[in-house]
């Protein structure tokens, strides 16, 4: 898909989790140390933008398409 | 840990919209 790192890395982590809601920004926040919020919350709004994720149950919570 | 139907529903309408994105990104 032309990822950068970091994107990659979120949409993985989105991707595996199996929860019905999806994966919650905090836990994707523990899983992701070495990544700062503001790069967390750029990748993504791009993987938003690309329609690769969506949101489910809140702003906070993320499934892949 | 289970969701309401009207959760549900407002996955499945969001999932539906981010298809759709992806394959406007796409064409």
């Amino acid at each position: 898909y032309g990822f950068t790192a970091n994107q990659n890395q979120v949409f993985n982590l989105i991707k595996s989790c199996s929860l019905a809601e999806g994966i919650s920004v905090q836990n994707l926040r523990t899983a992701l140390k070495y990544m700062s919020l503001y790069d967390i919350r750029n990748s993504l709004q791009f993987l938003i933008n690309e329609g690769h994720i969506f949101s489910t149950v809140d702003e906070n919570h993320f499934k892949a398409t | 840990n289970t969701l309401t139907p009207e959760q549900k529903r407002k996955i499945e309408e969001n999932r539906l919209k981010a298809l759709a994105r992806r394959a406007e990104r796409l064409a």
